[in-house]
């Protein structure tokens, strides 16, 4: 299929949309690379975590929805970007957000991600997983640093990661798109871009099928986000009105 | 529309929150 494609769209328009999705995701990053490298080593003292432990797990919640909430802007920002996402009509570029600005940022966690000592970038210092465990969500937390550990292993280079990222965005499967086939039509020339850039790079041939293989790893782990947060609404109700709103309104169904 | 009002504003303002 992808060599039928490449017979139809020419090398220098698959080109040009790798320029423009590279641009749009360093555009777009919530760090950039020298910030990232500056904060490598910066992690919460004892203290810090032991204060961030005794947090009330509906503080904790608010806290992470809120660090959320801040990064989506940035996703959003990227798929506005993007050649051809604003093409679509709105409510296809509301449902690919919705479905897909959770697994964008955990592919761009790995960014934040430090596999040597298993932290992530959390709020301006790198935390372990004990650091949410008021959150009272280990299941998850555990599946997201997996997540973080399989992918760091890749290697990602700020092209791939931006590559995958719009594709990932660009997924022409999610339920209720009036326009999946413009979707798909740009979600292959997206994947067509990845692959030039493994094969400029690297030239290893199944590191696209490592790549796609953790998709669903991370479907997963949206899953759960939403089955953790239906439980949370159902206990905190009073809680969960006050998340910021943008939060709400990408996983509230 | 009204139910994603942020991300219909977020997407059509040019002036986007994101400190660019």
């Amino acid at each position: 299929e992808g060599g039928h494609l490449a017979s139809d769209v020419s090398r220098i328009e698959i080109e040009r949309l790798a320029q423009n999705v590279v641009k749009s995701h360093l555009e777009t990053s919530q760090y950039t690379s020298e910030e990232l490298k500056r904060l490598a080593w910066i992690l919460y003292s004892q203290e810090d975590i032991r204060n961030m432990q005794s947090k009330s797990c509906e503080a904790m919640w608010h806290e992470c929805t809120v660090q959320i909430s801040n990064a989506i802007q940035y996703v959003v920002e990227f798929a506005k970007r993007v050649d051809g996402f604003m093409d679509l009509c709105q409510n296809d570029q509301i449902i690919l957000l919705k479905a897909g600005c959770l697994e964008v940022l955990l592919i761009r966690m790995i960014r934040a991600f430090n596999p040597l000592n298993n932290t992530v970038l959390f709020a301006g210092k790198y935390a372990g997983v004990q650091m949410f465990k008021s959150l009272g969500c280990d299941d998850l937390i555990n599946a997201i640093f997996e997540l973080g550990r399989n992918l760091c292993r890749l290697q990602l280079s700020d092209e791939e990661i931006a590559l995958f990222t719009a594709a990932v965005l660009l997924s022409p499967d999610r339920p209720w798109l009036s326009e999946s086939k413009k979707v798909q039509k740009l979600q292959d020339k997206i994947y067509l871009a990845l692959q030039h850039e493994i094969q400029k790079k690297s030239g290893n041939e199944d590191r696209l099928s490592k790549i796609i293989s953790k998709l669903p790893l991370m479907k997963t782990i949206c899953n759960l986000h939403l089955d953790k947060l239906e439980f949370f609404r159902l206990v905190h109700p009073e809680v969960a009105t006050n998340f910021p709103p943008l939060y709400k309104e990408v996983f509230n169904s | 529309k009204e139910k994603h009002k942020i991300l219909h504003r977020l997407l059509q303002d040019s002036s986007s929150p994101v400190d660019l």
